[in-house]
Order: structure tokens, then sequence, then C-alpha cells
């Protein structure tokens, strides 16, 4: 079942490839 | 250190001065400069030659230089501000200067605008918001039946698509990231806040008097 919350927006946000902060983790 | 009327930040070969990009940017000059350590461990990474390629930003963001990503492929073009296939300096800074969390609201949207924006339309449509989620069920490994993905984008553009063209354009897309706020939380690095902190061997090197700057 879909979760009534979710927009496409909310889950693509959460891709690995958006997180920069990664960038300051040595 | 402690000269009061000292202004001279060290200079970069072949990069912007630090004092020009801090003046442009939410960063002090110090700031920038603990930037540069960052840029540099970066840039260096696979081919040292002061500029970051993709390989080495991939490398930087997954640990690992043969992982692609269509999302940090995205990030990667959009910090390519001069279309040269790598990232330099100035181009680095500025970017970065868009997750700074004092960056404005209107700077953060235009930047997820562009990055949804993947074929530069000036629309995100949704053929394209299909590929990203896509390409995110699979960086997941998270698998949802073709009608639930069908789904999401039918109630992601009843949300956000208010005229019904089918495509989301830039007032819309400020309206609909005003309603979801939680959609900019990427566009904000708290890193950014106390860079000086993050990359504390930048501050026994500092030539940068910041009463001063």
């Amino acid at each position: 079942k879909t979760p009534v919350t979710m927009n496409a927006f909310e889950l693509i946000s959460t891709s690995q490839g958006l997180n920069l902060g990664s960038l300051f983790e040595k | 250190m402690g000269c009061l009327h000292s202004t001279a930040a060290r200079e970069y070969p072949g990069h912007e001065n630090p004092v020009k990009l801090a003046s442009e940017t939410a960063f002090s000059v110090s700031e920038v400069e603990a930037l540069y350590e960052l840029f540099k461990s970066i840039s260096c990474s696979v081919v040292d030659d002061g500029l970051i390629n993709k390989e080495e930003f991939q490398l930087a963001l997954f640990k690992n230089r043969k992982k692609e990503n269509l999302f940090a492929n995205r990030i990667f073009d959009l910090f390519d501000v001069k279309r040269k296939g790598v990232i330099d300096f100035g181009d680095f800074v500025r970017s970065l200067n868009v997750f700074h969390p004092n960056a404005s609201l209107e700077e953060k949207t235009d930047f997820t605008f562009r990055l949804y924006d993947m074929d530069c339309t000036g629309y995100i449509e949704r053929q394209e918001v299909k590929q990203m989620l896509i390409a995110l069920l699979c960086e997941s490994e998270m698998k949802l039946a073709d009608d639930t993905i069908e789904v999401i984008l039918d109630q992601t553009f009843e949300d956000a698509d208010v005229d019904g063209d089918g495509k989301i354009g830039k007032t819309e897309w400020s309206d609909f990231v005003i309603k979801n706020p939680s959609l900019l939380k990427i566009m904000t690095l708290p890193y950014l806040r106390d860079i000086t902190t993050t990359f504390p061997s930048f501050v026994f090197n500092s030539e940068v008097d910041e009463i001063a700057t």
C-alpha cells in the first residue's frame, strides 16, 4: 500500500547522491 | 597571525582569491581557506591537477569511484558552473554556498528546481520525475509495483502541478516547496556553519586575521 504522505520528491530526496554531508566525512 | 592590518589571505595558484570568494558568499575568509583543505583532498584523490573531476566527486561522496549515481551526476553538473567537465575551487565554494545554513530559501529552491529539471527545459516533467524515482528505487534496492509508481506520480503531480499541464513550472515548484519544506532539507549542510572546526588542521596554518577581514 502506498504511504499517503509520500510524494515522489520526498522519496527522491533520500538519495545518497544528494547527501553532500558525506563530502565532509573522512 | 595577530596583525590587525593584515588582510593577506594565502594565495592558491590557479584559484580565485579567498578574500574575493568570501565577499561573494556567506563564508568568512578563514572558512574559504578551510574549504580549500577539503577541495585539495578531493581534487588530488585520483588526478592531482587541482580540479575535481566526476570520478573524484563520486569517490568523495560514496568512498567508491565506480559508483554511478544519477543524482550525484546532477549535483556534479550543477557544480560544474563553467561546463568544463571539472569543478574548480571558485565553482566549489560558490556552489557549496547555496548549502550554507544562512543561504536564502530562494537560492535553495532554485537549486533544487535546476537539479530536478534534468533536461533543462524550464519545467520538471513527469518522465523526469519517473526516471529519478526509478533511480532512487534501484539505489535503495526498493521494489515498487509499476502501478504504485504511477500512483505516486499521479499524487505528486496532483499536488504540485496546479495548472494541470503535466509539468511543474518554477512558480509551481516554489509553492510546492513552501507547502513541503522537508524537500529543502538536503539543501542545508550544518557542517558549513562551523567548517573551521570540521577541518581543525587548517586553523594552525591560517595566515588570515579574521578581525581584519
